[in-house]
């Protein structure tokens, strides 16, 4: 039998703050995008406007469907194209304020999953490892 | 209290077998490799020689790397590169005999591990998704 509460725990203590989360904005050419997940070296990564709204995710596997050619990257689609042609809308967010049994149904389909506040604002991410760090030394009590 | 022997569980159930997933040779050029990383959607698959023993991984983030000149993807690059020269070598893997313990621990620092028999041939890969999926429910019991 689980602790009722493990599943009722705040996500505050798992949650990667904005600041630390590499992102990009919708208008960035696809080319900016492209360095900044090349440089960071994360698959895929949030997209916030101006006034930290999520507005999608973009990742190296979008950036290049969207720019292969035949064989080939085509480097002008990379500079014409940008952020928002691209990104997915399909993102898993959650509230703040929801527990971590939220986080962890959100985690079964998605490698990360963004965090709001009741305004909607950005405050965040809660990734895999963070939960599987947790869970694996819950389950050793 | 956990459940002492959920640790100790079985990880042939989990197990997403050889003939599913998707993978390359050492042998194959740079280009082959990221077509089907592209056509599979997967960021990142294992590298098995003809024998089915486990050579490494391959990502679309080292292709990348290995290609990116300037501000451009080089397609001499890809056509030249070999897999094996790209690959990483740093693989996260287990014996198909170890417990669900094993996986829970390899996978806080990977998205996915690869399965081996006795005399190390590849059998398949464990994937975070099937073990959030699992500890979910687990949870909820
Ligand atoms: N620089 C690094 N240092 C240490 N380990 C690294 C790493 N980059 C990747 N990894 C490992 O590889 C996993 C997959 O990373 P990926 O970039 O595909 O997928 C990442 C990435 O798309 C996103 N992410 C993680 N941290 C981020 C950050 N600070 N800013 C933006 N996105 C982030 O969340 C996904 C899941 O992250 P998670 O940590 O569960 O899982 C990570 C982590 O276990
Ligand atoms: N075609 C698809 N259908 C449904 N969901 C999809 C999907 N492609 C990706 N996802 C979702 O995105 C997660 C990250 O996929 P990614 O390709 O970065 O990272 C994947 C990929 O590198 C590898 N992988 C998974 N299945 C594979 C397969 N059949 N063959 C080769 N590699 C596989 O294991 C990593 C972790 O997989 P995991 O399932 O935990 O986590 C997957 C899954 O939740």
């Amino acid at each position: 039998v689980t602790e009722p509460n493990v599943l009722q725990k705040s996500i505050e203590s798992f949650m990667i703050p904005m600041e630390k989360v590499a992102h990009v904005q919708p208008d960035n050419a696809l080319e900016h995008a492209l360095l900044v997940l090349v440089k960071s070296g994360y698959t895929s990564i949030p997209v916030l406007d101006t006034s930290s709204k999520l507005q999608g995710l973009i990742s190296k596997s979008e950036i290049l469907d969207a720019t292969l050619g035949i064989e080939r990257i085509d480097p002008e689609q990379l500079a014409d194209k940008k952020v928002k042609d691209v990104m997915t809308t399909n993102i898993a967010s959650m509230n703040i304020k929801q527990p971590l049994e939220r986080a962890l149904s959100l985690s079964i389909q998605n490698p990360f999953i963004c965090v709001e506040d009741d305004e909607h604002s950005f405050l965040g991410i809660i990734t895999r490892s963070k939960l599987l760090a947790f869970i694996s030394g819950y389950l050793h009590e």
